[in-house]
């Protein structure tokens, strides 16, 4: 489903540039849960980044159910990723000036879903995190946690094939967390993709594989069962 | 040192108020390391402000160092805080057109400190959260624990008698977070006093008393001994 080779990413900071990438090769199967584990500043956002297609590496090839989408055209990168991607960010994202439920709609907005059928569906998502009861509060009336499981469902209204997940749990306590990761099972199960970068040994272990990221660089990926 | 009395706080929603603490009484002896749990929503980050004079209860009276600060100016209220207070928000909340030093000798700044001295106990701060090879970054080219660290380097710089942590170490993987908290260890057996709100049982097990809150009420506060 998708396949990095040799990807590299280097941030141009002057006299000193910074590796985030030194060298990736990575292949990702259909309907696979895949874990990203690694120091801080170890590369992970950025490598979901690049898997989200939001960032394009500095030397290597992307190919997306193998067409090379590494030199592809904002516009078209952005009609994919619309089409097929969720991505839950580090920091959330969400438009402050827009309630939740506006924010859970927003990738129903791009993809010309009709007002009232976009509106239910956001709706259901955020049931669905349990924030029924906060869907007209803007981001800065909302918890941390709250603002995270936002940020969760807005990733799935569309129904991507592909989750990618920032620490999707780094604000949420156990009860929140677990819940949380039921979700991603259910829809594990039903097919979706999901790579989640975690720091949270207990959200790894939901993976089938887990791939351990130093220095830029991948140091190991394994199945889960051979642990 | 600090007192909290009978504290509510209610965010008015037009229809329906959120209660977010609801009736909280709670003392603070100089020196204590205390962590706050509880589930996402359940008021500790409101709690925490409260406790920063970063925000004022709708009902209820604040005692510092037994003197009534709950209808202290602003004025009054920010000097006092930038004395003794040091903040780790939960968002971390960095000036996005600032380097990383430059967001740490903020508070120096404030407190009419001489730039060079600024700059040197700005840099200090940031080696000893790692980040001495971080200085002239801009938030938006840092990883998200390293934006967090910054928050924590800021929160020390002015040497607070407070520090109120708002899960400081959300986004960190074991070994930074550990390096934190040994951080955090030492300021304290320094005499520094520590309030962290947590979902992580591995932090919250170093601090010597621990709170519960559910629904913006404490319902467990018990010294860590006791378990
Ligand atoms: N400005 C606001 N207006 C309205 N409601 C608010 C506001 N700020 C917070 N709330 C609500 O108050 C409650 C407590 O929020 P708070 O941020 O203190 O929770 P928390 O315990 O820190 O949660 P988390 O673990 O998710 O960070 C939540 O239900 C939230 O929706
Ligand atoms: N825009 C940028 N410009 C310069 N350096 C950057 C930029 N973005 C990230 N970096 C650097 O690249 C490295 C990798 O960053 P990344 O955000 O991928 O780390 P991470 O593994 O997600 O860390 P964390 O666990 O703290 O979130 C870090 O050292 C960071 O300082
Ligand atoms: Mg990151
Ligand atoms: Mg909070």
């Amino acid at each position: 489903m998708i396949e990095l080779k040799d990807i590299y990413k280097v941030y141009g900071m002057g006299e000193v540039d910074v590796v985030a990438l030194d060298g990736v090769n990575l292949k990702i199967k259909r309907g696979e849960l895949v874990s990203i584990m690694g120091a801080s500043g170890s590369g992970k956002s950025t490598l979901l980044h690049i898997l989200g297609c939001l960032d394009s590496a500095t030397q290597g090839a992307y190919l997306l159910e193998g067409n090379d989408v590494t030199h592809l055209a904002d516009r078209e990168l952005s009609r994919i990723r619309n089409q097929h991607f969720g991505f839950v960010f580090q920091s959330y994202n969400l438009l402050p000036n827009m309630t939740a439920l506006e924010n859970v709609e927003e990738p129903l907005v791009y993809a010309n879903v009709a007002k009232r059928e976009r509106r239910k569906r956001a709706a259901i998502q955020l049931e669905r995190v349990g924030l029924g009861d906060r869907l007209n509060h803007f981001p800065s009336q909302l918890s941390g946690g709250q603002q995270q499981r936002v940020a969760v469902a807005r990733a799935l209204v569309n129904e991507p094939t592909l989750l990618l997940a920032d620490e999707p749990t780094g604000n949420l306590n156990t009860e929140a967390g677990d819940a949380l990761l039921t979700i991603l099972s259910e829809l594990h199960t039903e097919g979706m993709s999901i790579v989640m970068v975690t720091h949270d040994p207990h959200v790894a272990s939901l993976a089938e594989r887990q791939i351990l990221l130093e220095d830029g660089q991948v140091t190991k990926d394994a199945p889960l069962t051979e642990r």
